[in-house]
């Protein structure tokens, strides 16, 4: 989902 | 995956592997603040919880099984290693970091995206990791003469966060709006804290003079 998106970073 | 962000993630864990490297090859820790790593550790656990839950790709869950094992084996070398933990500056090393992880979680119970375990856990890492390096600036101002691999460790751990700016600001641009302001602000705050130890860091580097920060 896109509000995850900044989790996808380290 | 943009190359700011791929750089960032590189200069991280090169400044990791760095220290690493240092305190296994001269089995010394003197200049490295033990409460710093046990920031960072903390930060990493407390961020990369869905490294069992959640697959994101092949990448992300290597490098954070690398920043864990490398930050854990750190502290244990200064904690735990008999000729590594003598050299340690305990001394020198008084920064209050149980404050700042107070301040910091609570900080987290506040201001964050959902009122979640994860979701909290990850602001308080963002938080954390932001403020982590103040025992380690304190320390390098004490001790005075930065050896040059501890001065590399704080430069490329600086890099690694001004890379990620712009990889938000590059994300913002192509991905569109998300809502990333705990990351922004942390990230900002946590960039300026290097500000004044990168302008002597690149004075030294300028006049080739060892790094000698201001008391």
């Amino acid at each position: 989902p896109a509000a995850d998106s900044v989790k996808d970073e380290l | 995956m943009n190359a700011f962000r791929f750089l960032g993630d590189m200069t991280h864990l090169f400044s990791v592997l760095v220290l690493l490297l240092k305190i296994y090859a001269t089995k010394t820790c003197s200049g490295v603040s033990r409460k710093t790593q046990e920031l960072y550790l903390l930060v990493f656990v407390a961020r990369y919880l869905d490294l069992f839950t959640d697959y994101i790709s092949l990448y992300n869950s290597v490098m954070k099984i690398v920043f864990i094992t490398s930050s854990a084996a750190i502290v244990w070398y200064m904690r735990r290693h008999p000729q590594v933990r003598r050299t340690y500056d305990k001394e020198q090393d008084t920064f209050r970091h149980s404050v700042l992880v107070a301040a910091t979680f609570v900080l987290a119970l506040i201001f964050n995206d959902r009122f979640t375990f994860r979701e909290i856990c990850w602001a308080f890492s963002i938080y954390l990791e932001a403020v982590a390096i103040l025992p380690q600036l304190v320390l390098l101002q004490r001790c005075r003469n930065v050896d040059n691999l501890t001065g590399q460790y704080v430069f490329f751990l600086g890099a690694y966060r001004a890379f990620y700016i712009l990889n938000w600001i590059y994300r913002y641009f192509t991905e569109g709006h998300h809502s990333r302001w705990i990351p922004w602000i942390a990230g900002l705050v946590q960039t300026g804290l290097y500000a004044d130890f990168f302008y002597y860091y690149f004075l030294s580097w300028k006049n080739n003079v060892k790094l000698e920060l201001p008391a």
